[in-house]
């Protein structure tokens, strides 16, 4: 997973 | 996006719909923990600072964390201004440097890349975890809680238990999974085991919340 892809969940 | 997701986000937007009508209905805060939503307008501040600096994600990502930070700053105002003689500190006694260390120190060894904004975005998932502690802590003080208190501690519990569903599906969807996220949610939702046993076994029998002796 790269860094900015967990920013889609709240 | 996924069932198990929505609901959850749906659930945490009613817990903080149930806490303003708390507040508005009552004209009171009593029962409520002002450290643990100091933790909550800390954890939204430095998580979504990615509306910032991240890439545009969707419409409603980003009404959803402007929705969490407004939100959650007004509940702060309401506490400290509006509403502050109802709010009692001496028992709100929980020490804050407890969670904010620790957490402060996992974020510095746990994270995706090592820049202020994955620091501190990862310092806001682990923070997340703990932040309900000072208010289960002043509910264990006062030994009991409002039933609608009660309903709001549930709303907010079941928000991070139905992202556990979420992530296993997303894994065997996606085929990745966020180890930082994944544990801190899962510590998250162990610490409201007890509360939810008590608030199913009791609370939704039509009993008072109240803690055994």
């Amino acid at each position: 997973q790269t860094p900015a892809e967990h920013h889609d969940e709240l | 996006m996924n069932i198990f997701r929505l609901i959850g986000d749906l659930s945490h937007l009613a817990s903080i719909f149930i806490l303003l009508h708390k507040i508005q209905t009552t004209r009171s805060c009593r029962g409520i923990s002002f450290k643990t939503q100091a933790l909550y307008v800390t954890v939204f501040a430095t998580r979504y600072l990615d509306l910032i600096f991240g890439e545009f994600v969707s419409v409603y990502n980003v009404i959803m964390k402007l929705f969490f930070l407004g939100s959650s700053c007004y509940i702060l105002y309401l506490m400290k201004m509006k509403y502050k003689p109802t709010n009692d500190p001496s028992i709100d006694t929980f020490r804050l440097e407890y969670l904010l260390g620790p957490c402060t120190v996992l974020a510095l060894i746990f994270n995706f890349s090592f820049t202020p904004v994955e620091i501190l975005w990862s310092f806001s998932i682990f923070l997340e975890a703990v932040a309900i502690l000072p208010q289960l802590f002043m509910l264990q003080r006062t030994g009991e809680a409002e039933a609608i208190t009660t309903h709001y501690l549930a709303a907010l519990g079941a928000y991070r238990a139905l992202y556990i569903p979420n992530w296993i599906y997303r894994y065997y969807t996606e085929g990745s999974w966020d180890p930082i996220a994944v544990l801190a949610g899962l510590v998250q939702t162990g610490l409201y085991l007890d509360f939810f046993y008590i608030y199913v076994t009791k609370v939704l029998q039509g009993q008072k919340f109240e803690l055994p002796a």
